[in-house]
């Protein structure tokens, strides 16, 4: 149950890490 | 203007708490819900170590981007490009499309430069070596005159003790 | 990291991102966050 749940918390963070860190590469694309 | 190592770490803090923000405890305990019923503190300390863990990783593997690409130095040496750019009118430099072309349009001044230098050096030889053959020669001379004289002086050294013998023969007679 | 590598070529080198406008003397900071606001 715990495993099910850490996966549901980890997918949900990876994705918003992508997300994120594709805005961090673009931001840092254009200013730096 | 903040300078690019500024902005750079701006933008990975900003990162960062948009990061922990979309993790908020609130999504955590809806994730592990029954473990929280059973364990809410448990639940909180869990949440509280897996967030400050995962902002040091990545600030820590940040900083060794940074140390590998040397990124310090180099944000300040583009901020100093960027800078001595601004007074600049004409838009830099572009690549012609013809290698060759470009090529020869950087090479050809500096080697004509190098040319100029080279004569330059080569002029200053010659003279240096036309003044040392003038030297020699001058040297050659003197000993010519020299030789001459040290002739000179001998024959007349030679005179002088053949009319000495003479003089002495004429008194013993 | 290879697949970030990747995919990192496209995104940099396609035209059409949205472009930051930077006005001089405008908050840096802001247009960061609003960078990451936006909803992209």
């Amino acid at each position: 149950q715990i495993r099910k749940c850490t996966e549901k918390f980890l997918v949900f963070m990876k994705e918003h890490f992508d997300k994120l860190f594709a805005k961090m590469e673009e931001v840092v694309l254009q200013l730096v | 203007v903040p300078g690019r190592a500024q902005v750079f770490a701006t933008v990975v803090d900003t990162f960062l708490e948009k990061l922990v923000a979309a993790g908020s405890y609130q999504r955590f305990v809806n994730c592990y819900r029954c473990f929280y019923k059973l364990q809410p503190q448990l639940t909180r300390s869990i949440y509280d170590q897996f967030i400050s863990q995962l902002q040091a990783s990545i600030k820590e593997e940040v900083q060794e981007v940074k140390n590998e690409g040397n990124l310090e130095g180099l944000f300040s040496s583009l901020d100093k490009i960027v800078e001595e750019a601004k007074d600049r009118e004409e838009p830099a430099w572009r690549p012609s499309g013809i290698p060759e072309e470009d090529i020869r349009s950087t090479m050809v001044p500096y080697l004509l430069k190098h040319r100029s230098h080279l004569c330059r050096v080569l002029r200053e030889k010659e003279e240096e070596n036309r003044k040392v053959a003038e030297s020699v020669l001058m040297g050659r001379n003197r000993i010519a005159e020299l030789q001459q004289l040290i002739q000179a002086r001998q024959q007349a050294w030679q005179a002088i003790s053949k009319e000495q013998q003479e003089l002495i023969m004429t008194f013993q007679e | 990291l290879n697949h970030l590598k990747n995919k990192y070529r496209a995104r940099f080198c396609h035209g059409g991102r949205n472009k930051i406008d930077l006005q001089p003397g405008q908050n840096i900071l802001k247009v960061i966050q609003d960078c990451f606001e936006s909803g992209s």
